[in-house]
């Protein structure tokens, strides 16, 4: 199982639709400071529900979605296409496609989670996923800054990583 | 429950030994602070980079803290790979060989799972299989480039 | 007083304008969240570096974070040099341009200061008046191995 | 005024005296990753007694004295010589001497500071430091990772920090 396809809508500076085309080996992300590098992973976060909205750099989640000078859509959309070849995600089908879709509204927002265009919980997503060992803490990701996080955890909490992988 | 944490324990240290002298030429161990019953201490990491003295892991350089998390994240990576890698900017603080080595590293780990990994300098951008090009137009609108193939 | 601090807040703001304008390109300015009693309130710093609309502080990337940071720093150095300025790898997480920028703006700003920079980038290296070199022995023992002079 | 030269004792990684010279103008230290450069950054924090050992890295103070396989000195000194031509630092002196120097004991340490190799506590250090507008928090100092610091310290700390320049 891998990464082929990421599509963003209108996720933070991805303001016009952007499809990112991913192999199953050593891809380098790279261009000036301020691009949308970082924002990028927080997609990857943002979709999987692998992080708060504070990893995402974001307030609230609705500062997530693009909002330039007057350019101000209601939502943002951010879906990941899975090759499933070798059948690691627990579903029978060569594609698992996971989006998840933010909406805002007068009284605040919707946020809902889809597993091949249909909807589910979070919950029900981290179960499929963990059984790919996708795990909710994530530390198959680091973002930027925190590469030294697994030395400034407590001892307690880097056992607990190996915990997980038993 | 402790047999399955030992057995995967075992493991990931010996892969964890492995993976920290390829990246530091010094030696490194996984301890756990109670070994007749893990669930109740933590884990810590016996950092010695190119045979220098132990010292407590806060003392260590930026550089070797770097080296040091990524032996560890690799081991299991080499234990039980997830299905993909994600690092932002994880050379920050390595100087040109350590920069080197680490994408040695990554490029040889990538053979067991899928790794994307953000980054400015040139010895990962050269190492990867291809390169993605992001950049900020007028609005504000971050778009791709294209892709650079090595 | 008020006065004393408005003075010396309305001084290092308009340093500050026109350092981030140096080292980004764009427009930033310090807000102060209680014009009326400052004491009151904080300090807030408005960045729209390249000209981009302006966004929470947070949502910066860390190369732009980094540019705020050192604009703020270098204003207050322009107002009122303290007599020396010591910096641990501010460059890290600057691109090839800004790197360069930001080694310039310091070269510059060394007239009215002492700058003390460890850095492992070019720009920074190359910019400096001198580069003191430092190894690691066997025993574990740091020396300095010279200093080479640009 | 500005650092003259900088002599180091048996501080952290430094187990052999090393002087190392400064001039009045724009100087970079650069080496291979743990070589001893942000340790002589914790030297300078230490001896003006500008942070806690928390921030040179050491959960106590002794950690500050070289120790490597058996050489184990019970003391580390650090001293820094300014040069005061222009009488910033307020003492009728051409050159200033600040030296601190940490002694291990049977029952802990002693920590201990000298102006011109007279005893001074550091609330009388500090009286002197910022008259010549080194203040204790440092902001004139950036350790390693810390850059961005400043934009994430909250808004009233931001303020205070024009407050001490006033
Ligand atoms: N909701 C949003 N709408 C529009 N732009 C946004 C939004 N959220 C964040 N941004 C912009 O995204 C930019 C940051 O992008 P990102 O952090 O991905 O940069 P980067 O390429 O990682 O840069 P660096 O190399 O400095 O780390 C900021 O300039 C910010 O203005
Ligand atoms: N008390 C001590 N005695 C001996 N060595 C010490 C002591 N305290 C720290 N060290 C050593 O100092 C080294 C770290 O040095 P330092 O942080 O200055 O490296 P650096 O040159 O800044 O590297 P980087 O480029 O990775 O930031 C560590 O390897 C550590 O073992
Ligand atoms: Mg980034
Ligand atoms: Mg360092």
């Amino acid at each position: 199982m891998h990464i082929k396809e990421i599509d963003l809508r209108n996720f933070k500076s991805f303001g016009k639709r952007v499809k990112i085309s991913f192999f199953d080996d050593f891809t380098t992300i790279s261009g000036p400071n301020g691009s949308g590098k970082s924002n990028i992973i927080d997609a990857i976060l943002f979709v999987l529900g692998l992080s708060s909205s504070k990893m995402m750099r974001a307030e609230r989640l609705t500062d997530l979605i693009y909002n330039v000078n007057g350019k101000n859509p209601d939502h943002a959309e951010v879906t990941i296409n899975f090759d499933n070849a070798d059948r690691e995600f627990p579903l029978d089908q060569d594609v698992v496609k996971v989006k998840r879709r933010i909406q805002r509204t007068e009284a605040g927002y919707y946020s809902n989670y889809y597993l091949n265009d249909r909807p589910c919980s979070l919950s029900e997503l981290r179960t499929y996923l963990s059984k790919s060992k996708i795990f909710p803490e994530g530390y198959n990701v680091v973002v930027q800054g925190d590469i030294t996080k697994t030395i400034s955890m407590s001892p307690i909490e880097r056992r607990k990583v190996i915990d997980e992988i038993a | 429950k402790k047999d399955t944490f030992m057995e995967n324990f075992l493991a990931i240290n010996a892969h964890f030994k492995d993976m920290f002298t390829r990246l530091s030429d010094g030696e490194g161990e996984l301890i756990l602070e109670n070994w007749e019953d893990p669930f109740a201490g933590g884990l810590t990491i016996k950092a010695e980079p190119s045979g220098k003295a132990i010292h407590h892991m806060e003392a260590l350089s930026g550089g070797e803290k770097s080296l040091t998390a990524l032996a560890f994240i690799l081991a299991i990576q080499k234990h039980r790979p997830s299905p993909f890698y994600v690092f932002d900017e994880i050379d920050m603080y390595l100087d040109g060989s350590n920069a080197e080595r680490v994408a040695k590293v990554i490029k040889d780990a990538s053979k067991d799972g899928q790794f994307i990994v953000v980054s400015l300098r040139k010895p990962m951008i050269e190492s990867a299989d291809r390169t993605i090009g992001v950049t900020m137009q007028e609005d504000n609108v971050s778009s791709v480039t294209g892709v650079m193939l090595n």
